[in-house]
């Protein structure tokens, strides 16, 4: 029961805590055009580790940013335009801190939950490996 | 210099689950 494809059904977040299982994941979502929201939902995880003082932060803060929210990509169109000005304004004024994507990230994982981590486990990808 | 695309790619792949 403690498997890892045990694991990978009780949640998102034991899915994607699993190497094998983000893995196969992302595999999926390259399929589904929707790769981006999973790497923005890691980047979220990175950023938040890292340290304030470091001038690379508020880079990583304009990369994530540009890359991902202010984009039509698959992150941008599912933000809500509140969380999306938030952030903006948080780099423009380069005042950033580590909780800054954290509405941003809930909203792009509630999304995936309901969708894409669903559609995932009926997927042949994801029947072929188990 | 690391490029926005290196940070940013450092960023994400430091917050990938490792080997088990």
């Amino acid at each position: 029961p403690d498997s890892p494809l045990a694991r990978w059904t009780k949640s998102l977040h034991s899915l994607l805590g699993d190497q094998d299982g983000a893995r196969l994941f992302r595999v999926f979502l390259e399929r589904e055009r929707c790769a981006d929201a999973l790497d923005f939902w890691f980047a979220c995880n990175g950023f938040r580790q890292m340290d304030l003082k470091d001038g690379k932060t508020l880079r990583v803060a304009k990369a994530i940013y540009k890359r991902y929210v202010e984009t039509d990509g698959v992150v941008g169109r599912r933000l809500k335009p509140a969380t999306k000005t938030f952030i903006r304004d948080n780099v423009k004024r380069q005042q950033i801190d580590s909780a800054m994507f954290d509405q941003a990230q809930t909203e792009i994982q509630t999304s995936m939950e309901e969708n894409a981590y669903q559609t995932f486990l009926q997927s042949d990808i994801y029947l072929e490996y188990v | 210099l690391d490029s926005e695309d290196d940070l940013l790619l450092k960023c994400i792949t430091s917050a990938m689950p490792k080997q088990k």
